[in-house]
């Protein structure tokens, strides 16, 4: 209940993260993959390059993956709109596949990108998003890609991971940055649970977001010590009315 | 767009998972509005991955108790699956917050309360209408106490059809009260000045002190509580519902942002 807004939102709103707030068994990882200097139409201030020459700032991170150590049980909730974005068409199918199992949906991992939408691109916004969580499930799980055949080595990378896109309208999805980062993001030398690596996962979610917007907190729950984080993120286009996965799919 | 991800060590069955984010999404993600514009891309995730370790506390505590590889369901840990939903509601509330305060341009956070409705649908529908008036979110960024407009977005509210079938439930105008209540946070500290104000009681305008309408409308946290007092007509008398929304004020640097935002 400040009497104004002028301190900095960053400043006020970032809070610092007690890692043992953080659920077991997640570990995330980020980078910068150029994805809204990849398609737009004119160029994107380049941080690094506007700074000045004694101070170099890194640009913000755009792609990032959360991984669960083995795999979890996943829920969603997704747009009404009717013109729903591929990552959306793509992620609600694959709870909506995963519910009509025994042991319902179980996720592996989430990939996440801004500065594009994947949204209103026709049959390649599918191919890409079906691609994107290919490649994830490829680079997280090399084992399995070389001793299953390949139906149900297909079947069970759709079940893996879950994507999340925002940005830009009605561009196809730079693949050619995804596909170079994703071997990068799911490297075990890079995923991390600690609780810088959660910020900046927070921070490759942003769009016109002023600050990275994450919160954990633990809880007791049937005996067990239980913890439970969060990212969202959102400036503008905000009027959500979400539901569960959908059958009427559009994309 | 909006997008969430929360991820939890917590042993919850995927179907409870989803009954339970459906419910806290409805409550939290589902009541805010930066500008009224739904996305091709809103999405909320939860992952639960049931890896929580034993707790020291639990033997004493009594309660239900999950064994080790066992998950909780609506119909096997019932008070666990009541409480995993609602601090799963509450923390996404905690999260969504966030959201509207950092609407594009917006200096105000704003909670919209409305009360004694007929149900939680028709208390969501009428605080949403508020939520998303232009005209009421530029009076808030002006620091104006305009229960007029608040009443306006009210009366054209979309309301969800009768599902009895019988006489349909209305607004009832002679009975509506509009109240500027201080923030909880200011109320927590004592703050003095910050005194609830009736601007509408039943239908009626109050006279407004302007200097503590001032006080209390140039506070960053602006709470606005609309009782419809039962309304008419069908289940008037029992009509007991209530639901919050959470908007932020309408500023030039929403149009300065979104005027040079290029697609």
């Amino acid at each position: 209940a400040a009497p104004s807004a002028s301190t900095s939102k960053w400043s006020r709103f970032v809070m610092p993260i007690d890692p043992a707030h953080l659920p077991k068994g997640f570990v995330v990882s980020s980078t910068y993959a150029g994805i809204k200097a990849a398609i737009s139409p004119k160029p994107v201030p380049d941080a690094s390059a506007s700074a000045s020459t004694t101070t170099k700032v890194s640009p913000k991170p755009d792609l990032a993956l959360i991984v669960s150590s083995k795999p979890a049980a996943a829920a969603g909730t997704f747009t009404r709109n009717v013109f729903k974005a591929a990552p959306v068409v793509v992620s609600s199918q694959v709870l909506l596949d995963g519910a009509k199992t025994p042991e319902g949906p179980r996720i592996k991992s989430i990939l996440v990108n801004s500065g594009c939408a994947n949204a209103v691109t026709g049959e390649q916004g599918m191919k890409d998003a079906v691609e994107c969580s290919d490649l994830v499930a490829d680079a997280l799980s090399p084992a399995l890609s070389r001793s299953e055949g390949d139906a149900e080595k297909k079947k069970k990378k759709k079940e893996e991971t879950l994507l999340l896109s925002t940005g830009v309208i009605g561009v196809p999805l730079p693949m050619q940055a995804i596909r170079k980062c994703i071997p990068h993001l799911t490297s075990g030398n890079v995923l991390t649970g600690d609780k810088d690596a959660w910020l900046e996962t927070a921070r490759a979610f942003m769009t016109t977001d002023t600050f990275p917007k994450l919160r954990a907190r633990s809880f007791e729950l049937a005996g067990r010590k239980c913890s439970i984080v969060g990212i969202d993120k959102g400036a503008g286009m905000i009027h959500p009315a979400m539901s569960g996965p959908s059958t009427t799919l559009h994309a | 767009t909006l997008l969430g991800l929360l991820a939890t060590d917590a042993p919850v069955h995927p179907s409870a998972l989803q009954s339970a984010l459906e419910h806290a999404v409805s409550r939290s993600f589902n009541c805010i509005s930066v500008d009224g514009d739904m996305s091709t891309n809103d999405t909320i995730l939860l992952l639960a991955n049931g890896l929580a370790p034993r707790s020291s506390s639990s033997a004493a505590s009594g309660g239900e108790q999950v064994k080790p590889g066992d998950e909780i369901t609506e119909a096997s840990h019932p008070q666990s699956y009541e409480a995993f939903k609602r601090e799963l509601t509450d923390f996404c509330k905690e999260i969504a917050h966030l959201i509207v305060r950092d609407g594009e341009g917006a200096e105000k956070f704003v909670e919209i309360k409305v009360k004694n409705a007929p149900s939680y649908e028709t208390a969501h529908a009428i605080a949403s209408s508020i939520s998303t008036s232009s005209l009421v979110k530029c009076a808030l960024h002006g620091g104006d106490a305009n229960w007029g407009r608040i009443l306006c977005a009210v009366g054209y509210a979309p309301l969800p059809a009768s599902a009895s079938g019988k006489e349909a439930w209305r607004i009832d105008p002679s009975k509506v009260t509009v109240t500027f209540t201080p923030p909880a946070l200011a109320s927590e500290r004592g703050q003095d000045g910050y005194e609830a104000m009736v601007v509408l009681k039943d239908g009626t305008p109050q006279p407004v002190d302007e200097e503590k309408a001032a006080r209390l409308l140039a506070l960053e946290d602006i709470c606005i509580e609309v009782d419809l007092q039962g309304g008419s007509g069908a289940a008037a008398a029992s009509a007991r519902e209530e639901a919050t929304y959470w908007t932020c004020d309408l500023s030039k640097e929403y149009v300065a942002i979104n005027g040079d935002y290029r697609s």
